[in-house]
């Protein structure tokens, strides 16, 4: 590591974990119809468990973010040389008595950075920047307040992100990242690196983005980010990850922000290594077609 | 290039047809997914119509990729098909699809790696990735960079966009100035220059990581689920509390069945693709683990 002149060890391995929405209003023993918040259950399958329950629609008792993180901190935090965070650390809104408030997003946000630097960090009291195992979060649709709904930065929100993940996003790209709320992490120095991509400015169910063809869209500006980022990645002979919240398919994205993002990666096919996202909870894999994708942009321009 | 490629070739553009009809189609139903998915998100994160995504997923995404993987021939063979084609054209057009080699396949396509969540909106999941280190692990200059530091290029590009951003003002006295400045000609380049559309991969540019196998290609990955259901019937049925219930197991892997790909290429992850689209028992071992082994079926 040449910032910290320490040496380590490369495992050829990293971890992707996504969407833990911890909630803190889960109460074991509450009522599954009223997303564990609350009430008496009706019946025995009504009952909030302790770990929480798979399929029930409610969110993730804090205790199961704290086991799994206990779990990845015993058997895999020294085995691996990365982790890619995509993202959604707070609980739905779902709960009309509880509604949810951008200082609650912020706070929780503010925890599980918290858990994650004390889990991966060196402990370099000098340095809170160096870190065992590099972490890469980014920004999911449920960390932003209101619910989906993030604007192109400087704005309060990409200055609070900043200052939550001060210690995981490079202090050389600050400026850049309060524009983007994205950023870049030389995982391998000088060879590997992962981008954390705000995938809510392509996003179709943020209000703030129309298209990605005016200068002014949140999206053009983040694909401006994204361009020179990868032609400067390819100009020193790197490899990158793309990572982000929000997958690149075509129902997640405006048609435009789609078509060009596609075609990013089909491009820079000679750097790319692959993209990891999460959002959807369902595990699986969607083949992204560049060749259509730039049919498709040069019939809609 | 591909506007006048389509309008050469008839085939092509029967190709273009029927991509538009199923876009279409898709659309509708992923219109209606949409719709249903916010009427859950309403009640709450429930899943809801997700066997009926992946049906989707299957019936359109896996199904172009098996088609276009029963048109793979051999490099020769494609091209002297596209010879004879060119003459039949002239006499006829046929609707038999054009034929293409593996490496023009594979070369169009990249793949977007979507995970399971912690959230147990089927069982809290997260995956581990293994990637080739063989070749970097003996390098002595490892890490030492040559190029300019890092600072410099995002200052310069933090430059950049706050331009970009400034030029489609129109009423502001610094794009005014600035392209007085410039000339009209450049003025007018600029207009047109949409820098959000990238350039074409220059030709000699090797396939990376994703393509062929090499330094930082993905080997394996590995699957870990917690099943709650038996850490939470562990736990109460449990007389000691402080027990440790909690454990995160190995779920699947990528070298087992149905996956069985030695690597992680494009190319092993369109063949599964193929297989998966055509082969109904590994669609099924394949849903259940989308679903994180929870037994998750629509209602």
């Amino acid at each position: 590591d040449v910032r910290s002149g320490k040496d380590k060890k490369l495992h050829g391995r990293f971890l992707h974990i996504t969407d833990m929405h911890p909630d803190s209003y889960y109460v074991e023993g509450t009522s599954i119809d009223a997303v564990c918040h609350s009430g008496k259950p009706d019946k025995k399958n009504d009952v909030a468990p302790k770990f929480g329950k798979a399929m029930s629609g409610c969110d993730s008792p804090v205790l199961l973010v704290e086991e799994t993180l206990r779990w990845v901190k015993e058997n895999l935090r020294d085995k691996i040389d990365f982790v890619i965070w995509t993202g959604d650390n707070v609980r739905h809104d779902n709960d009309r008595r509880n509604p949810r408030t951008e200082a609650q997003i912020f706070d929780m946000n503010d925890i599980v950075a918290t858990k994650m630097t004390e889990i991966f960090s060196a402990g370099n009291e000098e340095d809170p920047r160096d870190f065992d195992v590099s972490v890469i979060p980014s920004l999911g649709n449920n960390d932003v307040f209101p619910h989906n709904m993030f604007a192109l930065g400087p704005t309060l929100q990409t200055r609070e992100y900043y200052r939550l993940w001060k210690n995981f996003v490079p202090q050389q790209q600050q400026r850049i990242f309060d524009r983007s709320a994205s950023y870049l992490t030389e995982v391998i120095p000088g060879r590997l690196a992962v981008l954390s991509i705000n995938t809510l400015y392509l996003f179709q169910a943020n209000p703030l983005v129309d298209n990605c063809n005016s200068k002014k869209e949140p999206g053009y500006q983040l694909l401006l980010w994204l361009g020179y980022v990868l032609e400067e990645l390819r100009h020193r002979g790197m490899k990158v990850w793309l990572s982000g919240h929000v997958p690149p398919i075509a129902k997640n994205f405006d048609q435009s922000c789609y078509d060009k993002f596609t075609l990013w990666t089909h491009e820079y096919r000679d750097i790319i290594v692959g993209g990891l996202y999460g959002h959807m909870n369902v595990d699986h894999f969607i083949p992204a077609d560049g060749k259509k994708a730039r049919k498709s942009l040069l019939r809609n321009l | 290039e591909p506007y006048s490629r389509v309008r050469e070739g008839g085939e092509i553009a029967e190709e273009e047809e029927d991509d538009d009809d199923d876009d279409e189609t898709n659309l509708n139903r992923i219109l209606g997914h949409a719709m249903t998915a916010k009427e859950a998100y309403l009640m709450g994160a429930k899943p809801s119509n997700k066997e009926a995504y992946m049906d989707t997923v299957r019936d359109t995404h896996y199904r172009k990729v098996w088609n276009k993987l029963q048109r793979v021939e051999s490099e020769d063979t494609v091209e002297s098909e596209n010879k004879n084609k060119k003459k039949k054209n002239k006499k006829k057009k046929k609707k038999k699809k054009k034929p293409i080699t593996r490496q023009e396949l594979i070369e169009r396509y990249s793949i977007v790696n979507i995970g399971g969540s912690v959230i147990p909106t089927f069982n809290p999941a997260f995956r581990i990735w293994e990637y080739n280190i063989s070749d970097i692990a003996d390098e002595s200059d490892f890490g030492i960079s040559k190029d300019k530091p890092w600072d410099e290029f995002f200052e310069s590009l933090d430059k950049i966009m706050e331009e970009s951003l400034l030029e489609d003002e129109p009423d502001s006295k610094n794009i005014d100035s600035r392209i007085s400045s410039e000339g009209s000609d450049k003025k007018k380049k600029r207009k047109s220059d949409d820098k959000t559309v990238p350039v074409e991969m220059p030709e000699g540019y090797g396939l990376g990581p994703a393509y062929v196998p090499q330094l930082f290609t993905p080997t394996r990955f590995v699957q870990f689920y917690a099943d709650l259901e038996k850490i939470n019937k562990e736990y109460y049925s449990s007389l000691d509390e402080s027990k440790d219930v909690f454990k995160y197991e190995v779920e699947y892997t990528s070298d087992e069945k149905p996956y069985s790909m030695d690597t992680l290429t494009v190319g092993s992850y369109l063949d599964l693709a193929g297989r998966l689209y055509e082969d109904n028992p590994a669609w099924e071992q394949y849903v259940e683990w989308s679903f994180a082994s929870s037994g998750y079926k629509d209602d």
